[in-house]
């Protein structure tokens, strides 16, 4: 429980909006 | 045995005690989500922020989040009021918020409203600051500093700049504005040990 940005979820939503934007790119 | 979570984000902050922790969790989480996603598309429209290694991109987030919500949802407190107006558009007193279990945390929250908008900026201006400080954040886990550092050195001259061409009268502005930056870090952690204490102790 040392790192609550990655226990709340928090780091999955932000690596998908930014991958989301990576992809937009590529389109 | 109502389940609390006193988060002006959430849409149910007492959720019955019918409900498991995991499904209150899971609502709440669909109610953040949507402000973790507009945090993420500012950050990307900062000029510069999107040079930096996505690594780094997902660090600043991990560690800024938070502040930036806090800042640009600064208005949903009151400070003359003592209320604090939770997205769900229901309107809370400082007493029954208390009574919630928002103790320290939340006494720090109105602090750092009032001090922060006693500054009053401008919408460009309080962009800029949010700019600033989602790259001020911790800086563990960062692999290319420099960049970082380069990044943040740039927004600061902007922020600087901006604010003394418009109150040239004023230079005791944008230091009280960096000042918050230290106020921010504190909350932060106030925060995430209270978002932990549900975690562990739901």
């Amino acid at each position: 429980f040392s790192d609550p940005a990655s226990n709340l979820g928090l780091e999955d939503i932000i690596r998908k909006a930014l991958m989301g934007n990576l992809e937009d790119r590529q389109e | 045995g109502a389940k609390v979570l006193a988060c002006p984000l959430n849409s149910c902050p007492v959720a019955p005690a019918s409900r498991s922790s995991q499904e209150v969790w899971e609502s709440f989480s669909q109610c953040f989500t949507p402000a973790v996603k507009e945090v993420v598309e500012f950050a990307k429209s900062i000029p510069g922020f999107q040079t930096l290694s996505q690594h780094d991109q997902v660090m600043l987030l991990k560690s800024g989040t938070f502040q930036v919500l806090m800042v640009r949802f600064c208005s949903l407190f009151d400070p003359k009021e003592r209320t604090v107006t939770f997205l769900n558009g229901q309107t809370y007193s400082l007493g029954s918020l208390r009574a919630l279990g928002m103790g320290s945390l939340l006494d720090s929250m109105f602090d750092f409203s009032e001090k922060l908008g006693s500054l009053g900026l401008e919408p460009d201006e309080m962009a800029l600051f949010m700019a600033v400080v989602l790259v001020s954040a911790d800086r563990s886990g960062i692999v290319e500093v420099g960049a970082v550092e380069q990044l943040q050195e740039n927004l600061i001259k902007a922020l600087r700049s901006l604010i003394t061409s418009r109150r040239p009268d004023d230079s005791t502005l944008f230091p009280k504005l960096l000042l918050r930056l230290p106020d921010l870090r504190t909350l932060n952690n106030q925060h995430s040990d209270k978002l932990l204490a549900f975690r562990i102790d739901p």
